[in-house]
């Protein structure tokens, strides 16, 4: 159907994922909760450091486009941050934990990570 | 969002779901794509949670988000969450956290909490219909025996609704997008009915992880919107993801 709602008829062996639909399969990583909530997702931010911030670095730029003034921006570096001590263990130490391996401030690991909070309305 | 949980005629539940993120934050008009759903593709991530050098549940997630909307406990349940826009919504729960009122649970925290600790399918569904969350959501939750799928319906504070697999009525599935089941969905975002259309033909005997791919791959169920699709079978334990797009010409959401 080449006019809104784009339906079409249902879809039929298209597994194996392949061909315009399929962007590409997803790696696997472990976390071991053994390990103190800081360091456990650090091979895994490592790994995906680049990407994560290139993430946030778009948030930030479309923030800036409704607030030229970089104050949204701002609020979330500054305010944001005090969130972490009030998550119930272990949250508060792994956010830190994403934090350190990203080199994202605080308080913008916080926002990604309440993004459905904010987004329900 | 779009997530299902089937029973096919021996018992085996299947469970899959798109998800769907992104809307109104940056429209590429030469790509005709949203722009952050795309920033997310790259950070789609399978995670295999381990304590004691034993998977604990396994997950799809993106890299730095901590809690969790996609899950499995192998063989006790699977759970996906979809997200429940309200007047009364994550914000204001946001707002009474900052001002000190904390007895609310963080959503994706309460999933991955769930996921790490619920030890059956029945302490799944009780947890996630009982606790109080700071945002409303929709809890889809499957099980390891016949009979055990559900669409848990979620305000702030209470579980509105808890739609079962019911074989005695024909329900061998449940399907969930973003709007209440008794309600119909918004006509520009109509989910449900191509979904449902396709499970329909797909029908119970045939429906197998294949055939669910498929359902999740017909537009609009698949739109411009859909970062990722997960396909869980509990019994094996089996969690498998695949990073999508959306060709034109194809629905915004």
């Amino acid at each position: 159907q080449f006019i809104p709602p784009y339906t079409e008829d249902c879809r039929a062996d298209m597994y194996p994922p392949k061909g315009p639909t399929f962007k590409g399969r997803v790696t696997w990583y472990t976390v071991d909760l053994d390990l103190h909530p800081s360091k456990r997702w650090m091979p895994l931010i490592t790994d995906k450091k680049a990407e994560l911030v290139s993430m946030m670095q778009t948030i930030k730029d479309l923030a800036n486009a409704f607030v030229p003034s970089g104050k949204l921006v701002e609020m979330v570096d500054k305010a944001l941050p005090f969130l972490v001590e009030t998550l119930p263990y272990p949250f508060g130490d792994e956010l830190r934990g994403v934090a350190a391996a990203s080199g994202l401030p605080l308080g913008e690991v916080v926002l990604f990570n309440i993004f459905y909070e904010v987004f329900t309305v | 969002c779009t997530s299902i949980v089937a029973e096919d005629p021996k018992g085996n539940l299947f469970h899959g779901r798109n998800l769907d993120f992104g809307l109104f934050m940056g429209w590429d008009m030469k790509n005709r794509s949203w722009i952050v759903a795309e920033q997310l593709k790259p950070l789609v991530v399978n995670v295999d949670f381990r304590r004691n050098n034993q998977t604990v549940f396994k997950s799809t997630t993106f890299a730095g988000y901590i809690g969790m909307l996609t899950g499995i406990k192998p063989n006790v349940f699977t759970l996906t969450m979809n997200e429940r826009f309200s007047l009364d919504g994550g914000y204001i729960g946001i707002l009474e956290w900052i001002l000190g009122q904390r007895k609310g649970m963080w959503m994706s925290f309460l999933t991955r909490s769930v996921l790490e600790n619920a030890t059956s399918y029945e302490v799944a569904k009780t947890r996630l219909a009982q606790t109080e969350l700071l945002a409303p959501a929709y809890f889809i939750l499957g099980g390891n025996q016949t009979g055990q799928g559900c669409i848990i319906t979620r305000s702030r504070l209470l579980s509105l609704d808890i739609l079962e697999i019911d074989l005695k009525l024909g329900r061998w599935y449940v399907l969930e997008t973003n709007y209440d089941h008794w309600k119909a969905p918004l006509f520009l975002d109509d989910r449900r009915t191509p979904g449902m259309t396709c499970m329909n033909k797909t029908t119970q005997t045939n429906i197998t992880l294949k055939t669910m791919y498929s359902v999740l791959s017909t537009k609009p169920v698949l739109n411009k919107l859909t970062t990722y699709t997960t396909l869980m079978d509990v019994s094996t334990g089996n969690l498998e993801s695949y990073i999508r797009d959306c060709p034109n010409p194809c629905m915004p959401w």
